[in-house]
């Protein structure tokens, strides 16, 4: 909240569009709106009136440079947009910056995703730490639901909860890197780096950089779903292939390659294969092994097929491992297997178990 | 030595972006340097967007002045 939790006194608030992008039709900027202010009403007992004329509490409008409240925006990229603090005068308005390209999805700046958090301001809130929140600061594409938990519990802590609430599934807060109880989704190389996927975040982890650092994968790339099951860096061919259900994208370095989304039974896989949990390269014998539930196969780069005799059971093949594994890696003739919140070192040659530590312990934990 | 146009720039970047959202003075302010000054708003930079808190304008700290961002301060008052 802002200083003196300043907030709107009474729950019914009124709003009015000044004037309009021309980076949009009309029409988009009203439902933008509406569906920005729809997001907090969710969650709380506020209503939201349109008016056409006058003063409302919250004016909203698109302008550039200095435009009139002695807080100019800056041309194109940079500040996006601003508001007030609920209060009178000036107090709720919301401004966008008109040098922007504002849009309807992810080509550029997404005006509902903007609107959301800037109305979040006139309602009372301050900007959150957590950089899942609708309310970070920094502005980062999304789809589906935009309140996390941390968003949803500062509204409320003005306003109250909604005596009617719909059903909202509001976005887990960001994982917590040294959670004891913290578990991947996926781990692959990229590069020289590391990447490790949880939830709708991942990890970067660089030889120069001291901390890893959370982004999320819809603000590095938005047309991968949220949720990753499984990567690999096939490091001869420079491509980190990212699984999801029943699909594969490519990375070449931090771009996506054309020609995909593909679907993985392209691989060799059976149709009755609809997630694959973890995949891992051996650069020194230039397979894949493709970890799904208890059985594993083997995919041969060079020749882009699946090898013979498999699956095979993880169980009997690799001893010591459990049954199941979220994530693979391998570094130095060593397999890394995340499982739950564990971590396995596992010697590739020698076939042993030789250290068991927390998964977390990759991340410096 | 002067510093190279680089890191005038990088200095420039910071000290606006933080007068911008974390109420980084102008000028001197009393006892302390400005340089005080700047040193303890970039720690504070840090500490919200959960970054090594060095104090220093590292190349992950420069990152994040750059992002496109909402235009309210981080912290304080907002008038």
């Amino acid at each position: 909240h802002f200083p003196r939790h300043l907030k709107w006194e009474n729950n019914n608030v009124t709003f009015r569009i000044v004037n309009y992008t021309p980076d949009l039709k009309k029409a988009d900027v009203d439902k933008a709106i509406r569906r920005a202010l729809n997001v907090w009403a969710d969650v709380t007992p506020l209503t939201f009136k349109k008016l056409y004329e006058g003063n409302a509490d919250i004016m909203i409008s698109f302008g550039s440079k200095e435009h009139g409240d002695y807080n100019p925006f800056d041309g194109p990229g940079g500040l996006l947009a601003h508001a007030y603090p609920p209060g009178q005068g000036i107090g709720g308005d919301t401004h966008f910056d008109e040098d922007e390209q504002w849009t309807k999805d992810s080509s550029a700046y997404n005006l509902f995703i903007v609107a959301a958090h800037e109305l979040g301001h006139a309602l009372g809130m301050s900007h959150s730490t957590d950089p899942g929140a609708l309310m970070y600061p920094i502005y980062t594409y999304t789809t589906g639901y935009p309140l996390a938990e941390d968003d949803i519990e500062g509204i409320q802590a003005l306003y109250g909860p909604n005596p009617n609430p719909k059903k909202v599934k509001p976005r887990p807060d960001a994982p917590k890197k040294c959670d004891p109880e913290l578990t991947f989704d996926a781990v692959t190389e990229l590069r020289g780096e590391t990447i490790i996927f949880k939830d709708r975040y991942y990890w970067r982890i660089h030889p120069q950089m001291v901390e890893p650092e959370l982004t999320l994968i819809k603000s590095t790339w938005p047309s991968i779903p949220n949720k990753v099951d499984a990567a690999y860096e096939n490091p001869e061919k420079d491509l980190v292939i990212i699984f999801s259900g029943i699909r594969m994208w490519a990375l070449n370095g931090y771009n996506l390659v054309d020609g995909y989304p593909k679907y993985i039974h392209k691989l060799g896989l059976p149709k009755s294969v609809r997630k694959i949990d973890a995949a891992v390269h051996i650069k020194d014998t230039g397979k894949t092994l493709l970890f799904t539930d208890e059985d594993y196969w083997s995919y041969d780069e060079t020749t882009e097929t699946m090898d013979s005799g498999y699956p095979r059971s993880i169980e009997d093949d690799f001893p010591g491992i459990e049954d199941e594994v979220d994530a693979a890696a391998y570094h130095y003739g060593y397999l890394y297997f995340f499982h739950e919140h564990l971590q396995y070192e596992y010697s590739y040659n020698s076939k042993k178990v030789f250290r068991i530590q927390r998964a977390n312990s990759i991340l410096n934990c | 030595k002067p510093l190279s146009s680089e890191d005038i720039d990088k200095q420039l970047l910071a000290e606006k972006y933080l007068r911008r959202f974390y109420g980084l003075p102008s000028g001197l302010q009393g006892s302390r340097t400005s340089s005080n000054f700047l040193q303890a708003k970039i720690k504070e930079m840090q500490k919200f967007f959960k970054l090594e808190v060095t104090g220093n304008l590292d190349d992950n700290t420069l990152a994040v002045m750059k992002e496109p961002r909402c235009g309210v301060p981080d912290i304080g008052e907002y008038n």
